[in-house]
């Protein structure tokens, strides 16, 4: 899902 | 989140806040690369651009730190070409700031994981971030030396991502997740990093000062 996608780091 | 990301994230803010202090307190910027500084001023303005997009209420530390990020180097590049300008060393920092920019953009264009803006936005802060601290490593082999703060400072720059690989390998090992743009470019980053590291464990710690060529 694009949620984990995205990028979640600094 | 897991014990290397945060240390990284921490070593991130004591660089930031080492050449904080350091240009403050010596009111001098001298042996400072202002370009590396704009440099990752437009790092993390491009990849925290959501922060400007869609205002998002500050509840969690992520935004907080995104939004400390960006004040603080934008404050450190109004330290060096405004307020401490007449110490800025423009002779020594002479490395070719578009001779970065322009290939990381052609590459965020090229190599991405989305076509779309805030993904090569995204792609072009990591890449540029790889090699943002060059002007500075550059300056210090055309000045011959580097203050002892200042190294404190490199070595904390320099410990943020190689901690961040290590986050990495945890983050592969127990949760599955890889973002290979961001591990290609932070094992880069940290390689250009490597002939310092040895400078700076064999003899900052010892007390001596770094003197190029070593």
């Amino acid at each position: 899902s694009p949620a984990d996608e995205k990028h979640d780091e600094l | 989140m897991n014990i290397f990301r945060l240390f990284g994230d921490l070593s991130h803010l004591a660089a930031i806040a080492i050449l904080l202090l350091k240009i403050w307190k010596t009111r001098s910027c001298a042996g400072v690369s202002g370009k590396t500084q704009l440099l990752f001023a437009v790092c993390f303005i491009t990849r925290y651009i959501d922060l400007f997009l869609h205002f998002v209420s500050l509840y969690n530390t992520e935004k907080v730190m995104k939004l400390i990020y960006i004040s603080a180097s934008v404050f450190t590049c109004y330290l060096i070409f405004f307020k401490f300008k007449a110490t800025y060393d423009g002779n020594h920092d002479s490395m070719r700031a578009e001779f970065l920019i322009v290939p990381a953009a052609g590459l965020a264009c090229l190599i991405n994981t989305k076509f779309d803006a805030i993904e090569i936005l995204w792609t072009f802060s990591i890449y540029l971030e790889a090699v943002a601290i060059l002007p500075q490593l550059f300056l210090i082999s055309k000045t011959g030396e580097a203050e002892t703060i200042t190294s404190h400072y490199l070595f904390a720059q320099g410990s943020y991502r190689a901690l961040y690989i290590l986050n990495w390998i945890y983050r592969y090992h127990y949760e599955s997740h890889v973002d290979t743009i961001a591990i290609v470019a932070g094992v880069v980053q940290t390689i250009l990093y490597c002939d310092f590291f040895y400078l700076y464990i064999t003899k900052v710690v010892k007390g001596q000062k770094i003197v190029l060529p070593a």
